[in-house]
């Protein structure tokens, strides 16, 4: 059955947007079909795969706010097997105009619903904090992605996610798992890196990927194209390793 | 008068704690009295000034949602001349518990206004969104500064922040300016950097500060010591950039 995956993290900068991207083109590489949900009103996951959000006639804002329909929203990307659910800066306005909506944690799930089994695959980019955008995308998700960058600060709010991450579970999605947690932007040559990664991997043990994202120019240039890694350069460090990590969490649904 | 100067970006991750922690400290140093508003659930502004958020009787959250003093909150630094208004994860429910609040926009500066006069520079570290916290910081602030990182996403926010500082200036705070914006992370060997510096200087001209903010690791390490960098590692390129971008924004204010 199709595996949802929020990417959330409230720490800014860590690569949410990077790893819904790459992850998903990987996996649309292996054969697999792929979904990007846009959920961050900066629409950087839009622009970072080749769609202009101020050219857009309908976006994730209308189907959460305005009951748009999916296929009047969904595009295609530059990857066969990839598609994109883009937003829009009109997105901006959702935390304060769903605070007193009805249904107001359920709105992104009644729209996903019907369409979920088309893909085998969604990922869900999540906006820097634990508002109600975050809050629709662990109502639906079957499992959490949090990516760490290997600093000081990332530790932070990590404590802030678990907590909301379990009042969602009790209170609105059972189902809600920790899936991975990916170690990002990781610089081998300095001793913060590996000081947050034995700190990380002691604390979370199976739960965190084996492979590490390291910090690499090629992934913070591939944007600038609308492309994933995999197609901008295939043969980087950072293609290479967003491939590895996609296997590790093709093969958690293997053993189920 | 007190300059109060919110440092704002949707962006996450582009250094806004950073530049909030330690301009104010390079001001301290120059013998101003100087003080850091934490507006972030994450409460990095907090923690990277040696304090512990969970250890804290009093903080911001009960500023603004329980009317508690500001005497009771703000603590000293291990520099002299700059103090905090503490943070903790409590503030991750401001957003929602505002949006029905009376008077929403303005708490943080009713709080403030009896103290401003006690301080030669307020700086207010927002949070990775526009939502209330942000107004809240920009309904109070004479000036805004921009931080932006030196890669691609990082101009995808900024006509969204722009707007939302024209619409706050129409409805709200008819005093609020662009201050500055202050380049950061620039990686010298990369084009993505020089690109990104090229761009953002012909868009906005003498706002831009001459001084750029290289990217460097004893930056990423000083917040565990809980210190700024000029303690940390006074002669680092970290520290001698930010002393420099320190004297601009100083300068700017003598010639008014
Ligand atoms: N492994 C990496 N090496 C180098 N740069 C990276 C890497 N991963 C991401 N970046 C760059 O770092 C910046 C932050 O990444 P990204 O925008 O994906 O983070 P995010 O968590 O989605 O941010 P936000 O909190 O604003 O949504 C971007 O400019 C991106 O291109
Ligand atoms: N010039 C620099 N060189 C290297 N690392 C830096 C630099 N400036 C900031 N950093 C590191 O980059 C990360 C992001 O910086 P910071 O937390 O200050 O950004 P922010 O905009 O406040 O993030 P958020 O959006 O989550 O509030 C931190 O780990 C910080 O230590
Ligand atoms: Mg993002
Ligand atoms: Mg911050």
């Amino acid at each position: 059955s199709t595996r949802i995956i929020a990417v959330a993290n409230m720490k800014g900068g860590v690569a949410k947007t990077t790893t819904s991207i790459n992850l998903a083109a990987c996996l649309a590489e292996m054969g697999k079909t792929a979904l990007v949900v846009d959920l961050d009103p900066q629409a950087n996951a839009t622009s970072g795969l080749g769609i202009d959000p101020r050219a857009l006639e309908g976006s994730i804002y209308e189907i959460l706010l305005e009951d748009l329909s999916f296929e009047d929203c969904v595009e295609g990307t530059s990857v066969k097997g990839l598609f994109i659910l883009p937003s829009t800066p009109d997105l901006g306005g959702a935390e304060v105009e769903l605070a007193t909506a009805y249904g107001r944690e359920h709105r992104l799930s009644r729209a996903l619903e019907p369409h979920i089994d088309d893909y085998d695959y969604i990922f869900i980019d999540c906006p820097p904090s634990l508002g109600l955008l975050t809050v629709n995308a662990l109502t639906i998700a079957t499992e959490i992605l949090i990516p760490i960058q290997c600093e000081y600060f990332a530790l932070e709010g990590l404590g802030q996610l678990l907590e909301n991450m379990d009042l969602i579970r009790q209170h609105i999605n059972p189902n809600l798992e920790l899936g991975h947690i990916l170690l990002v932007m990781f610089n081998s040559s300095t001793n913060l890196s590996k000081q947050v990664e034995d700190e990380v991997r002691e604390k979370f043990g199976d739960k965190v990927c084996k492979q590490m994202i390291p910090r690499s120019v090629s992934l913070a240039e591939a944007p600038k194209t609308g492309q994933p890694i995999t197609k901008y350069k295939p043969s980087s460090r950072g293609a290479v390793a967003y491939k590895a990590a996609a296997k590790e969490i093709l093969a958690a649904e293997l053993n189920g």
